[in-house]
């Protein structure tokens, strides 16, 4: 699940 | 948070800050492209679909609010406040949003990295946003005297997601795990569509004359 952590990014 | 991450969060910011000045002091959105103002706001509601499900910091969301509150603001003021939408180039900005906004959603729909809901709206709206300036680089080629809050405003919204890319390559090399294909090739594509009007940016302040594209 390395890619479904919350998207910190704006 | 990196210093380039944050530096791109700014620029991002003062680029909206600039717009808003020129709007809310001179009373004027010549030269600013509605169709791509609606397409940030379009980005930034599909994007955001996280806000109150997943609590990232407060700066994030913070951050979310005000991108979402302004882009909300620059398309109400050019459509609807009496004065300032006087001043739109509704008949040179012409160029048909929609035919951005479908080919993006058949593509988040394609290529993704998970299918679901949240994640096919976040992936369309990096794709959107890729795409979102070109209505206004046609109506900067197009526009005779282009002012130079205008010519400001692009500048720094081509260089925030510039900073983005040196942001996500130190990341790469930093933390273990990081890899966003979609995010990095939009990114990658929003960059390159501005790279003419740097150019032209560059040799402008360059030779100390005003920007003007070639048709």
């Amino acid at each position: 699940e390395i890619f479904h952590e919350p998207k910190d990014e704006l | 948070m990196n210093i380039l991450r944050l530096a791109g969060d700014m620029t991002h910011l003062i680029s909206v800050i600039v717009l808003l000045l020129k709007i809310h002091s001179i009373k004027s959105c010549a030269g600013i492209s509605l169709k791509t103002q609606e397409l940030y706001a379009l980005v930034f509601v599909s994007r955001y679909l996280n806000i109150f499900t997943d609590f990232i910091s407060l700066y994030n969301t913070i951050m979310k609010l005000i991108f979402l509150g302004t882009s909300f603001s620059i398309v109400w003021y050019m459509r609807y406040h009496k004065i300032v939408r006087r001043s739109y180039d509704k008949d040179q900005d012409t160029f048909r949003h929609y035919f951005l906004v479908l080919p993006c959603l058949i593509l988040a729909l394609l290529i993704n990295e998970r299918f679901t809901f949240k994640e096919i709206m976040w992936t369309f709206s990096l794709y959107l946003e890729a795409v979102a300036i070109l209505p206004q680089l046609v109506l900067l080629q197009r526009t005779k005297n282009t002012d130079n809050l205008t010519v400001q405003y692009i500048f720094l919204l081509g260089a925030y997601r510039a900073l983005y890319i040196l942001n996500w390559i130190y990341r790469y090399f930093t933390e273990p795990d990081y890899l966003h294909w979609i995010t990095w090739i939009s990114g990658l594509v929003q960059t390159i569509l501005y790279g003419d009007f740097f150019y032209y940016y560059f040799l402008s302040w360059k030779n100390n004359v005003k920007l003007q594209l070639p048709a």
